[in-house]
């Protein structure tokens, strides 16, 4: 598997989150 | 439609300290040293190097500060390689999308606008527009421009409104008036984040000229006036007439019209307008008299030369301004009244014989002049002699012949009155007719030339007695006069025969051609193409038939619906190429069960997708194509504004591969959105999806092999009218008596996640004759599809209906269906398969929200009627 993950800029906590990138079918 | 959630970075500032913004990783780096790479715009393509990889560790970092006005997202193209350089890793794609900042005002496309309205304008006419533009996001805030008017001038009151959305200019009321204020000046400020205090703004100026309509009645200057006019004389500016008129100068609406109301019977008086000052001259063109005339009253009344506007058109009333006009009289002179008189002579008029009296008129008594005498003026072989007293005109001396022929019959000499008191003289035109009666043509001879080679030229003399016994010979009357010999009129004869042929024997010639006689014109039928005749020699013009009048007992079904060209389906070796296992072992059941023995090839032609070629077939097969076009421009227009506009890849697939069951020509669509090359997830779909998603991706898509020969082909389902497909959305597909032994199988997929919007409507595809089409289009996210939806009339979430129909054996059909052996039954089945965003699969088909679910799943229903249904089969969930 080949993943990216993006950082989450708009934790409440000031934590560093990192979402893994999905594929969505809308 | 597949996407990726995109990193974010704001333009304008340091997003270092967020760094690493995203990070990378293969599982490849397990068990091996992976190096890690990204490449494309901002990386290895300008601007360089705005972001840089970590080979190592994966983790992406920016280095710069970005501007979304020069770019407005990244594609970062990241790879995975070994040691050896080998990519380890399907290159992935993270978009970066550069959050907006408000760094960009309004910015007006003019400094100035110009503008103009009419005075008396209803209120809330539209003056004009303002145009202002801003480089951030659209569709943002910070583009989000408001207007307002932040000053006028005249400011006596407000007079214009404008709409903060749009810059249209528009009047507050119907005051404006020219006469007032002819022009406005506006001060106008455009503000970004809708006017918000935090926005940035720019400010223009609008000039908005008043233009005039003609609202103003034109009046004199005087409302009466008195002239004094001599008669007998003509004036050409005997009194100037001011008009006085409010509307803007030199304009027709100031420009007037004076008219005669009464007075001007006579027609002596006309007025001429001077346009340029609006002053109107009062012209005597034909001499009054005084003896007729002494007094009168003129009525003048004035108007515009433009129409009057209609806000005063029931004010206006015909004013009439007076004019006296007296009558001077003058001394006048002798006239002869008539000018001219004409006598008659004869030859038989002795000398001194009295022709007749022509005397001047006093104009102030109206009696004959006493004050004059007369004398010959113009008299011509001195013919006429007239007294000086009297007036009477007599023979100077008895007409000769020689006088008659120099006057050729004519006299015309003048006679002078003189007033030798007033030293005025009148002159008065005698005309004297020479009767020639009296001259007798006594003989005209024709005389014979001489000239044996000129036979026809003759000369013609007449003798000529006159009452003095003379006789006058030699007088030249007609000279080389044609003559006509024998053969002359005998070539004459013969013209005049053949010119009375002509036509009697255009009579007998048949122009049109007797029916097979050969060449000659042939009329061209009226509303045709001349000559052009389709199917005169090719055989009869198709019909296109009515299926639901189809026997549906008819062995030739299939062969009457190809030559109407629709889109019918065999069910064998065709679709099993794409199928997966269970779908071919459906497939082959199905053909099993219901073969016919009819020759493999006569569908062929209509199967495969509806692709450029196949169009091509279904414009001759019969295919509404002007529906297919509006259905595929309505389809691409609900996705023109989809979500970061993507270009959206439709397609529309035509089910010649669905069987027996299905309506005629079912019509599915598909759209595919984004740039996801990733085409694993094809892996999970069913095969109709999966040819689908190739189609829209571009692939190509292996056409349907021939059937096997020893495959015996089956027949197609009943062939039913599209309206028989409601009976489906109920849960009741329609079936054939003859066709019992039916599995209807039905996929139906409903989207989910974020980004969806309202669908666009698509006209009843139903009502274009036998296409049923499933929509794809993307919903809102209000609404909440039900798996009941499967009125394809209706179902406005569906993405693709599969319908299967045929006899299933075996006991096990995708581990999850239990069917039974239909080929000698008349059970049927039918299967719903729902993708909805759901982790577990309720049996009554009820399913959540995909709004709140980015997991798809496939959910499938089956519904077993009893046994023994036919045609009438009622399923519940």
């Amino acid at each position: 598997e080949f993943q990216i993950q993006v950082r989450d800029y708009n934790t409440k906590n000031g934590t560093i989150k990192w979402h893994s990138i999905k594929r969505q079918k809308r | 439609e597949w996407i990726k959630f995109a990193a974010a970075c704001r333009e304008g500032e340091d997003n270092s300290k967020r760094n690493p913004i995203a990070k990378i990783h293969s599982d490849c780096a397990a068990n091996q040293q992976v190096t890690y790479h990204i490449s494309g715009v901002g990386i290895d393509q300008p601007p360089y190097g705005i972001f840089v990889v970590n080979q190592k560790t994966g983790e992406i970092n920016i280095t710069s500060i970005v501007d979304r006005e020069v770019t407005p997202f990244f594609i970062i193209y990241c790879r995975a390689v070994n040691a050896q350089g080998q990519d380890l890793e399907r290159v992935l794609e993270l978009r970066v999308r550069i959050l907006d900042i408000n760094d960009n005002p309004p910015v007006f496309s003019m400094s100035t606008f110009l503008g103009q309205i009419e005075e008396n304008s209803n209120a809330n006419t539209l003056v004009m527009r303002l145009n202002a533009t801003d480089a951030d996001e659209p569709n943002n805030l910070n583009s989000k421009i408001a207007f307002k008017i932040i000053s006028q001038e005249p400011s006596d009151s407000p007079m214009f409104i404008i709409n903060r959305n749009t810059g249209e200019i528009r009047t507050m009321n119907n005051f404006l008036d020219r006469e007032q204020y002819g022009q406005y000046s506006l001060a106008v400020r455009g503000s970004d984040r809708d006017g918000g205090a935090d926005g940035m703004s720019a400010q223009c100026e609008c000039s908005i000229k008043i233009l005039d309509v003609n609202d103003n009645i034109p009046y004199t200057e005087l409302s009466s006036y008195s002239i004094t006019v001599k008669e007998n004389a003509l004036y050409s500016e005997l009194l100037k007439i001011r008009v006085i008129d409010l509307d803007e100068e030199f304009s027709a609406n100031w420009i007037a019209v004076i008219f005669f109301i009464s007075g001007n019977e006579g027609n002596w008086f006309a007025i001429e307008m001077n346009e340029r000052t609006n002053v109107g001259i009062l012209k005597v063109i034909k001499p009054l008299d005084y003896e007729a005339v002494k007094n009168l009253q003129l009525s003048i009344g004035v108007r515009n030369k433009a129409e009057f506007h209609h806000s005063i058109m029931s004010r206006y009333k015909v004013t009439a301004t007076a004019i006296s006009v007296t009558v001077l009289n003058v001394i006048e002179d002798s006239v002869f009244r008539p000018g001219s008189k004409t006598f008659i002579v004869t030859r038989n008029m002795e000398q001194n014989y009295k022709v007749g009296e022509f005397v001047a008129i006093d104009l102030d008594t109206g009696g004959p002049s006493t004050t004059v005498r007369y004398v010959m003026g113009n008299n011509p072989a001195d013919l006429l002699a007239i007294d000086s007293k009297t007036g009477i005109i007599t023979l100077r001396k008895k007409v000769t012949w020689d006088q008659y022929h120099m006057l050729n019959g004519k006299y015309k000499g003048t006679i002078l009155s003189i007033d030798d008191a007033l030293q005025r003289t009148c002159t008065g035109t005698v005309l004297v007719n020479l009767e020639d009666g009296d001259w007798e043509i006594l003989k005209t001879t024709t005389i014979k030339a001489d000239d044996r080679d000129k036979p026809e030229h003759t000369t013609t003399f007449s003798t000529i007695k006159n009452t003095d016994d003379r006789v006058i010979t030699g007088v030249p009357l007609i000279k080389d006069n044609v003559h006509f010999g024998p053969a002359g009129i005998g070539l004459l004869i013969m013209g005049f025969l053949v010119l009375g042929l002509v036509p009697f024997l255009l009579i007998c010639c048949d122009c049109g051609g007797a029916p097979g006689g050969g060449a000659g014109f042939e009329p061209v039928p009226e509303c045709s193409d001349g000559a052009i005749h389709s199917w005169a020699v090719e055989g009869p013009q198709p019909q296109l038939m009515d299926l639901t009048q189809i026997p549906l007992d008819n062995a030739n079904v299939i062969e009457c619906v190809d030559t109407s060209g629709v889109y019918t389906n065999e069910y064998c070796g065709r679709e099993t190429q794409d199928m997966g296992e269970e779908e071919r072992m459906r497939g082959f059941e199905l053909t099993d069960a219901v073969k016919t023995p009819r020759g493999p090839e006569t569908c062929q032609e209509y199967s495969g997708t509806l692709r450029r070629n196949s169009m091509r077939e279904c414009r001759e097969g019969g295919l509404n194509m002007n529906f297919m076009e509006s259905y595929f421009c309505q389809k691409a227009y609900a996705y023109a504004d989809e979500e970061e506009g993507r270009p959206s890849n439709d397609c529309l697939l035509i089910y010649d591969i669905e069987g027996v069951g299905s309506p005629a020509g079912s019509v599915g669509c598909c759209s595919f959105i984004g740039e996801d090359l990733d085409d694993s997830f094809l892996d999970n779909l069913g095969p109709k999806f999966k040819k689908l998603a190739d189609i829209t991706l571009g692939k190509s898509v292996e056409p349907y092999p021939d059937l096997d020969p020893s495959c015996p082909p089956e027949s197609t389902g009943p062939i039913y009218p599209p309206q028989e497909t409601e009976p489906l959305a109920s849960g009741c597909p329609p079936l054939s008596p003859c066709y019992g032994t039916t599995t209807v199988i039905s996929e139906s997929t409903y989207p989910s996640g974020p980004g969806v919007q309202h669908p666009m409507p698509i006209p009843d595809p139903l009502g274009y004759g036998n296409v049923t089409v499933t929509e794809s289009y993307a919903t809102s996210g209000t609404l909440k599809p039900s798996v009941h939806i499967h009125d394809n009339r209706h179902a406005s979430n569906v993405l693709v209906t599969e319908r299967v129909v045929g006899p299933i054996s075996g006991a096990d059909l995708h581990g999850m269906l239990e069917m039974p052996d239909l080929r000698d039954g008349s059970n049927v089945i039918v299967t719903e398969r729902v993708i909805a965003p759901s982790s577990s699969l309720p049996t009554t088909l009820t399913i959540s929200d995909p709004r709140e679910s980015s997991n798809v799943v496939v959910t499938e229903r089956v519904i077993r009627p009893t046994s023994g249904m036919m045609g009438t089969l009622a399923m519940h969930p």
